[in-house]
């Protein structure tokens, strides 16, 4: 662990009464690599290291009796307050249908995060219905309906029509259907696929979606960046939903987006199953990316 | 190293940098910096230019490794067995591959054994229609391992040449599900031998896809990689370690979500791709 090459560091450099520069660098190469081996984006990496050590030098905790202790305060605290936001909870203000979309790239578990979202609001006394709106996917449809079975919502979409039409029905049938909220499944894509991020722009601009949410897998790697820097650029989003969680990806990916775009990671996804969705909590992330 | 000093420590930090943004990780980006820096002095080279090549070709070498090509079984049905994490694109990969085969004159069934996840079992029958081939399945939330089973059962009765095996996605992490696919291969192999176990890994995935060819290496004999996804940004640059550490070839990379999306894996095209 971290902690464990640090005292290791330190035991060497015991003796001296200040490190020098090199010495300085020692230690910070350590954290660098703990984050880059955490998938953490090379120049975030770099960026968050320099912050470390300015506070690390600044409050002289590299010549304290437990420097490598302190130096794991430091960057535990630095990560926790950059993961962590305000802004965790759902928009739902606003004229009904409170709108929520689900955009990413493929596979990232969007179809399943929309079910889970669902399941979860209707827990909390909303009513929600379901909008297939991934036309291209063989069996999306079926997937998203066989999902809402399951957890008792109603399932709108077709692949035998356009997307803004389905949204548009939709829409339409939950206000005259009492539902409150509409949860809208889209197609995985690119961020470089300028036809499918035209797609959700214009979803986006017609209905305004109080929510856009975008899903991450959590072993993603240097890309992330790419992604959602692209995602945010192109179309804006609210807030991230980092998935597969309960795998052993240390899960880096979630700094270098919040440190790039500065948009809250508000859910994480740790399963397969329905119930599987939590909240986002910045302290447990931090400790898993700090392995 | 002597070439070395040619070039500045500015140098080497900006190769090390492109290797780490392609996933390549620190511990082999510092390895292929050391590997090129040895040949730099050996070929006694002083041009940048010549020294991107020399990048280029220890990335090739290091991917170079066992064979490419579908390993066919000589003595009865060849089977495929696809694996990997969730979401990864095994079910289209198995699609491309059927066409693929097709189109090499091949005859291939699929099997549906992935018969846990939502509509996983339509999807496969909407590809195999779409590519012309049959496919094997039973009730959805029945065994697996059964699936697999009855395929190559129908492939021997009809003189098929190939039965390619959907399975759903799992993480490595899960005990269960990976002592599940061991069994998927072990009552296969009743009947014939799995000749290819092929490991579909995403190409944006970053570090942990170490540890996922490890594991599924060691649960049930990785013999490929299909790398997807290659069409986006993420350069997959893991599978420099991953070939490194295990020793398994990459066989195909997914270009697309299409039929014909899939391309034999070429090393030097690769390398080219990830210092572009
Ligand atoms: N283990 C695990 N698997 C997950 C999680 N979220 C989704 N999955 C699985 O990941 C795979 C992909 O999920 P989908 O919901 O189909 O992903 P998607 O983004 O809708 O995929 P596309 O529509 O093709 O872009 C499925 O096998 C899901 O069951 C999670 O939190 N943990
Ligand atoms: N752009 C791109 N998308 C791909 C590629 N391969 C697969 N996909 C997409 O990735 C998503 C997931 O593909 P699937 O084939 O369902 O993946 P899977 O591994 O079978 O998923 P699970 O069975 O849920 O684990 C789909 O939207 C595919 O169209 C590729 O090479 N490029
Ligand atoms: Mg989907
Ligand atoms: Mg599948």
């Amino acid at each position: 662990s971290l902690t464990d090459r640090l005292q290791d560091v330190f035991k060497r450099l015991r003796g001296h009464a200040k490190l020098s520069e090199k010495q300085v660098q020692e230690v910070m190469r350590e954290i660098r690599l703990a984050l880059l081996e955490a998938d953490v984006n090379f120049k975030v990496a770099k960026e968050f290291v320099s912050q470390v050590q300015e506070r690390a030098v600044g409050q002289e905790v590299l010549q304290s009796l437990t420097p490598a202790q302190q130096v794991i305060k430091i960057v535990n605290e630095e990560m926790v307050e950059l993961l962590g936001s305000k802004e965790n909870a759902v928009n739902f203000s606003g004229k009904l249908p409170v709108t929520i979309m689900l955009i990413g790239l493929q596979g990232s578990g969007k179809t399943t995060a929309a079910a889970k979202l669902a399941r979860h609001l209707k827990s909390k006394g909303r009513s929600p219905m379901l909008v297939a709106a991934d036309v291209y996917r063989p069996a999306a449809v079926e997937q998203l309906k066989v999902l809402g079975e399951k957890i008792g919502v109603e399932v709108t979409g077709s692949a035998n029509q356009k997307p803004l039409d389905i949204v548009e029905k939709a829409v339409k049938a939950a206000l005259k259907a009492g539902h409150d909220t509409v949860i809208i499944d889209t197609a995985g894509r690119l961020h470089i696929d300028s036809e499918m991020m035209q797609e959700i722009s214009q979803i986006k601009k017609r209905f305004k979606p109080q929510e856009i949410l975008l899903t991450v897998d959590a072993m993603t790697g240097q890309d992330a960046v790419n992604v959602a820097l692209a995602f945010k650029e192109q179309v804006d989003f609210d807030g991230i939903v980092l998935t597969k969680l309960d795998g052993d990806a240390r899960g880096g990916a979630a700094l270098s987006m919040r440190a790039v775009t500065g948009k809250p990671i508000k859910f994480a996804s740790v399963g397969e199953k329905l119930e599987d969705l939590e909240p986002f909590y910045p302290d447990r992330m931090a400790s898993r990316i700090l392995g | 190293a002597l070439a070395a000093r040619r070039f500045d420590e500015d140098f080497w930090e900006n190769a090390e940098e492109i290797l780490i943004s392609a996933d390549v990780g620190l511990p082999m980006s510092v390895e292929v910096v050391e590997a090129v820096k040895t040949r730099l002095t050996a070929l006694k080279v002083k041009e940048p230019e010549e020294a991107l090549q020399a990048f280029k070709d220890v990335v090739a070498e290091k991917l170079s490794v066992g064979e490419t090509g579908i390993k066919f079984n000589p003595d009865g049905v060849t089977v495929i067995l696809v694996v990997g994490v969730n979401g990864t694109g095994k079910t289209t990969t198995i699609a491309k591959l059927a066409n693929y085969m097709h189109e090499q004159g091949k005859t291939v069934i699929l099997a549906a054994a992935d018969t846990f996840r939502a509509a996983a079992i339509e999807q496969l029958e909407v590809w195999g229609e779409r590519v012309g081939v049959h496919t094997v399945k039973h009730r959805p939330g029945s065994d697996s391992a059964a699936v697999a089973y009855d395929a190559v059962e129908a492939a021997q009765a009809r003189g098929i040449d190939a039965v390619i095996v959907d399975t759903a996605g799992r993480l490595h992490t899960k005990v269960n599900l990976m002592e599940e696919l061991r069994k998927i291969k072990r009552i296969v192999e009743r009947k014939v031998p799995v000749t290819e176990v092929l490991l579909v890994l995403d190409a944006t995935t970053g570090q942990n896809g170490l540890i996922q060819a490890r594991q599924f290496k060691e649960t049930v004999g990785v013999t490929g990689i299909v790398l997807t996804k290659l069409d986006g940004t993420a350069k997959g640059g893991i599978v420099v370690a991953i070939e490194h550490e295990l020793g398994i070839p990459i066989k195909f990379i997914g270009v697309g979500e299409k039929m014909h999306d899939l391309l034999p894996f070429d090393p030097t095209g690769f390398a080219e791709a990830l210092f572009s």
